[in-house]
């Protein structure tokens, strides 16, 4: 464990929790896509379902249970209990063109041909695009609320960390790890455009407007 | 240990 990898981790904990409190506090899902946090609990249920039969630490199987749990509670959340504030018509990226893609190439791309891994890889490569309906939606919207872009910052700047983590490991202990690397690199990308706006007018006080 | 497959990041 180093720096960046626990500030990452840290990141997506506060991520996730910025949502929850955007979610109670305002008692409305608005401007959050169900899609991408039905993709989200697909990501955490393949990967760390893994904790029934991998041990890694304390820390490592607490994160894990988090995950999947705050993750289902969110999609109970704008199922049944803020349905109404949860709008179908403007959350309309398909994510079929996600989930086979990602599922091909987790069947060529994986360290052992076994379920577990090809689910692994899937998690992995799916989690690199969840964001996409997210990002999708607030393109046609034009705008976000505050705490929306707070919560898609957090979520960003955690798989950003990741890469410093990532060249860390490989000159302190000579690992690489080229699917995780690969996917890391792209899900950080699709963040760059929404960081500019972030970084240049949300924190600037101003509100999250998209030019025209 | 410290191979990819060992899987220790979240």
């Amino acid at each position: 464990m180093n720096l960046f990898r626990l500030l990452g981790d840290l990141s997506h904990l506060a991520s996730i929790l910025v949502l929850l409190h955007k979610i109670q506090t305002s008692r409305s899902c608005r401007g959050i896509s169900f899609k991408t946090q039905a993709l989200y609990v697909a990501v955490f249920v393949a990967r760390y379902l893994d904790l029934f039969w991998r041990y890694i630490s304390l820390y490592n199987s607490a994160m894990k249970v988090f995950f999947i749990g705050s993750s289902c509670y969110i999609l109970y959340l704008m199922k049944y209990r803020y349905r109404p504030t949860n709008d179908p018509s403007i959350d309309t990226f398909r994510i079929e063109y996600l989930l086979v893609p990602c599922a091909i190439l987790s069947l060529i791309f994986n360290y052992n041909f076994m379920p577990t891994e090809i689910l692994w890889s899937f998690s992995i490569f799916l989690e690199s695009v969840a964001i996409l309906p997210q990002l999708f939606m607030l393109q046609r919207t034009g705008e976000a609320e505050a705490i929306t872009t707070h919560y898609l910052a957090a979520l960003g700047i955690y798989r950003a960390l990741y890469i410093p983590n990532w060249i860390y490991r490989y000159f302190t202990e000579g690992v690489i790890d080229p699917i995780a690397v690969t996917a890391g690199i792209v899900q950080t990308g699709l963040y760059l455009d929404f960081f500019y706006v972030y970084f240049t007018k949300v924190l600037q006080g101003q509100k999250f407007e998209l030019p025209a | 240990s410290a191979t990819p497959e060992a899987h220790d990041e979240l």
